[in-house]
């Protein structure tokens, strides 16, 4: 019904008219389902190619995506990649493609369809894609890319957001310079949020007589929820639980951290320029109680120091000089550096001189597959992962595209951290600061949830090595209601100066009542929540299964769940097709990252569910201690034997 | 803040109340032999009634001086401080803190219990009131069993009962109020004029409390505890008290 639309006129030189751009997010906890959908028509006498070009966040999970092609709709179906790829080969549809490609920009890849249509034709894209909102420096950010590459006569990005455990703070920034300033609404209540951008034809003009769209970029959303409880939120509803654990006002612990920095040839230039720039912050950022080094590498391998040192001014100052005065050049021996870095925490962990109480990092900094020494990736995998200590986690960052990412990724993954790729631009500075940030502050160690009923099943990686502050670990699982009310978590956890254990129970008639409230909010965001840990989670024990026999294990179990889910995985492809079956489309996924889980910080493992330690067991309890003393007979009052001072 | 001090071999509850002023910090166990220090700091209610102010304790310092632990709990939040570094939890968690020797453990909205060493522990209930109340404050209570593990030098208004006094209550007699005897007390050489009376123990219900009969001392505890109320101000949470 293009007709009925409303909205203002659009200049008609353009011979594909933009009718209506809308967007539409909802966040339910965490989980947020995003719908692009856009409307055209060809005006003009002659055939017209018309693209539906979209960016969706990288990690995203495709659900749907349907079209309607003068009058013809073609519906998704999700099938397992080669079966899809078979279908599309057998009925291709004529003068249509559908693909998703990986983008170059930053967290993004592109989704995109081509379709040929008649004179007078109308053509309406839809697709749906899910992502889970991770928080990151204390807030969770929902990104959604407007890119309608025309004035459309009605334009409309409407983001709700539904936080059961209320909303801390909410914020737009100006993401168009200025352009579209007061276009955003914003109403805020205590746990619900609208964000509403209509900007009118007008106002998406880059200049008054401009034919030209300004709506061109992200609009971008903030938020923080409230935690009252350091033992997290646990929610649960319609058979899954989603336990969200952020805990603050936790004091820091010291760290031992390795800085691994490749500076081979290729990283002359802008690389080195920027990575200089945000060592020499990072640098300044460490905290006294603090021990580090720095190992830079090319084809051979150079330290600073050869021992950790204490993050004292003069050390600092010194280590800053030392950065600066590095001249990029040489091949890269990742595997010797990496080693050497290794030796250095492990000989200082060996001779007593590291704090118990801190934790070990690595941080290594690359832009390139190993061209020195050993050159094997899974060489290199197997040295380092025999070499570490089990109380050191190593985080690596990957500068561009020539260093081979999905290797960088087995080997964080495997050694108690992750990898993130990092752009090679004049935004590389801001890139690597912002990922130490996520990880300077080390609040917790040895992080394990325990979930300890019969009731729980199908949890999600429950055991972390750290937990730093700013970020978020997520734990779900399945819940069988009908054998127990509710469901118990207990955290153990090491801070700076203690061991922790954190109980909680899950308030889930509360849950059910506040959601029914409301329309937007998702009763399915638990369901996939879990569904989409696991996948990610399975996808990234894939890449490191050590035989075949269970890389094919896995390989059903989410080929399995993709098809459940209905979303598009890596194993998966979504195949586009008419009414009648005899025209498809295939949209494809692009190779992912195989490892867990885009976005998030952590690469946990899975442990079994215990009971409180014993430790925790106060004993004796003043209550037990009652007990066993018991009352005087001759009142009717708790034994008194305590000395006591209350109130009246 | 009313205490119950209760006796054990003489098998007797002995009461007395404290009025002070907020803001002051009130000596309940110090014992430098075993580096353990208990203070209460009190806070006012809202607004005073009868041209009295209540006072109630807002803040406890738990200071465990050989294993280098400082604890502090408010009505807002327990915070376990060790070396350069503290850790925090609020009320709403249930949660258990601890080491080898120290053990917090934290009942959501309703007590936290401290245990040293397995063998000696104190129990804080939160007493929660409607936050839009036009006079009472939240406040704590604190409960610690009448054990041997102190030194012999244990002192503060519960600590110096830790080492039961020997107690002569005689004369009962009718009192001034009908249901209210008051009898005769012998206690560290002094005669006292002691009346029968009931006070709350929060323990097992949090909100009614259980009355608890005790022999009341007046004059905020006047003779039965060691010299003046007065002489139990410290200057810092964690405070040692010092003795005359």
């Amino acid at each position: 019904s293009l007709p009925e639309e409303s909205g203002e006129e659009t200049d008609t030189v353009d011979p594909v008219t933009l009718y209506s751009y809308k967007v539409q997010s909802t966040i339910t906890s965490r989980v947020a389902t995003t719908t692009i959908q856009s409307k055209l028509v060809n005006n003009s006498p002659l055939p017209q190619s018309v693209v539906f070009d979209v960016q969706i966040p990288k990690g995203a999970f495709i659900s749907n995506f349907t079209m309607t092609v003068n009058g013809m709709t073609f519906t998704s179906s999700i099938k397992e990649k080669t079966v899809g790829r078979a279908l599309y080969s057998q009925a291709r549809a004529k003068g249509k493609t559908a693909g998703w490609v990986r983008s170059r920009t930053l967290d993004m890849e592109n989704f995109n369809t081509e379709v040929n249509i008649p004179p007078g034709a109308k053509v309406q894209f839809e697709l749906h894609y899910q992502e889970v909102k991770w928080r990151k420096l204390g807030s969770y950010e929902h990104k959604i890319h407007l890119q309608p590459g025309k004035l459309a006569k009605h334009l409309e990005v409407n983001v709700w957001i539904i936080e059961p455990q209320g909303m801390r703070f909410l914020h737009v920034p100006d993401t168009f310079e200025g352009h579209f300033q007061g276009v955003p609404v914003i109403s805020k209540g205590q746990q619900k949020a609208h964000v509403s951008f209509k900007p009118t034809v007008a106002q998406q003009r880059k200049c008054p007589n401009c034919t030209e769209t300004a709506v061109n970029g992200e609009l971008v959303v903030m938020y923080d929820v409230n935690r009252e409880e350091k033992a997290g939120e646990l929610e649960v509803f319609n058979g899954y639980f989603v336990h969200f654990f952020a805990p603050e006002n936790l004091d820091p612990i010291p760290k031992n951290i390795l800085f691994v920095i490749d500076v081979s040839g290729s990283m002359w230039g802008i690389k080195m320029k920027q990575t200089v720039e945000a060592m020499k912050t990072i640098l300044d950022d460490l905290r006294t109680d603090d021990q580090f080094s720095v190992v830079d590498f090319n084809h051979n391998v150079r330290t600073w120091r050869n021992d950790l040192v204490s993050a004292t001014k003069t050390q600092i100052a010194d280590a800053k000089r030392y950065i600066e005065k590095i001249q990029p050049s040489g091949g890269t021996n990742i595997n010797e550096a990496l080693l050497r870095a290794i030796f250095i925490l492990n000989e200082a962990s060996n001779m007593g001189l590291l704090n118990p109480d801190s934790v070990s990092l690595i941080i290594l900094v690359s832009d390139g597959d190993p061209t020195v020494g050993e050159l094997k990736l899974s060489k290199i995998q197997k040295n380092v992962k025999q070499s570490i200590q089990d109380n050191i986690s190593l985080f690596s960052l990957g500068i561009g595209f020539d260093v081979d990412y999905d290797f960088l990724k087995r080997l964080s993954n495997e050694n108690r951290g992750i990898a993130q790729r990092i752009y090679g631009n004049q935004d590389t500075s801001s890139q690597l600061k912002k990922f130490y940030n996520q990880v300077s502050t080390p609040l917790l160690r040895n992080v394990q949830f325990n979930y300890p009923q019969a009731s729980v099943t199908d949890v999600t990686q429950n055991n972390f090595h750290n937990y730093f502050g700013g970020s978020e670990i997520v734990v779900a699982g399945k819940f069988d209601p009908s054998k127990l009310t509710e469901v118990q978590s207990i955290i153990t956890a090491t801070s700076a100066n203690t061991e922790l254990v954190l109980e909680t129970l899950s308030q889930m008639d509360d849950l059910e009542e506040f959601l029914s409230k409301d329309k937007h909010a998702d009763p399915d965001f638990t369901k996939k929540l879990w569904a989409y840990l696991t996948i990610n989670q399975l996808l990234a024990e894939r890449s490191l299964a050590p035989t075949a026999a269970i890389k094919r294990k896995i390989t059903k179990t989410i080929l399995q769940m993709s098809l459940d889910h209905h979303i598009v995985t890596p194993l998966t492809a979504m195949v586009i097709e008419n009414d009648a079956g005899d025209e498809r489309m295939l949209a494809d996924s692009p190779p992912q990252d195989h490892s867990c889980c885009s976005g998030a910080l952590y690469y946990g493992t899975k442990v079994a569910s215990g009971p409180i330690p014993s430790w925790a067991n106060p004993s004796p309890t003043p209550m037990s201690a009652m007990l066993a003393v018991g009352a005087k007979p001759l009142e009717s009052t708790p034994p008194t034997h305590l000395n006591q001072v209350e109130n009246d | 803040p009313h205490f119950i001090i209760y006796l054990p071999k003489s098998k007797r509850n002995i009461c007395f109340n404290i009025d002070s002023e907020p803001g002051k910090i009130l000596s309940l166990v110090s014992d430098p032999e075993s580096g353990i220090v208990v203070n209460g700091q009190l806070i006012g209610a809202k607004r005073a009634e009868n041209g009295k102010l209540s006072t109630y304790f807002g803040k406890l310092g738990f200071y465990f001086q050989k294993e280098g632990m400082k604890i502090e709990i408010s009505t807002e939040t327990i915070t376990l401080s060790s070396g350069s570094s503290t850790s925090r939890l609020s009320w709403s968690d249930t949660a258990h803190l601890g080491n080898s020797r120290v053990l917090i453990s934290v009942k959501k909205e309703k007590s936290v219990t401290l245990t040293l060493n397995k063998e000696l522990f104190f129990s804080v209930l939160l007493h929660r009131v409607w936050r839009k109340h036009p006079v009472n404050v939240d406040f704590l209570g604190i409960y610690a069993p009448p054990i041997d593990k102190f030194s012999p030098r244990v002192h503060g208004l519960l600590g110096q009962f830790m080492q039961e006094p020997a107690i002569h209550i005689f004369n009962e007699r009718p009192g001034k109020e009908p249901g209210k005897p008051e009898a005769s007390m012998e206690v560290k050489g002094h005669k006292l004029t002691v009346t029968r009376g009931l006070q709350k123990d929060y323990r097992t219900d949090i909100v009614f409390g259980t009355d608890v009969p005790c022999w009341f001392v007046h004059n905020s505890g006047k003779g039965f505890i060691d010299g003046h109320y007065k002489d139990y101000f410290v200057p810092q949470l964690y405070s040692f008290l010092k003795r005359p």
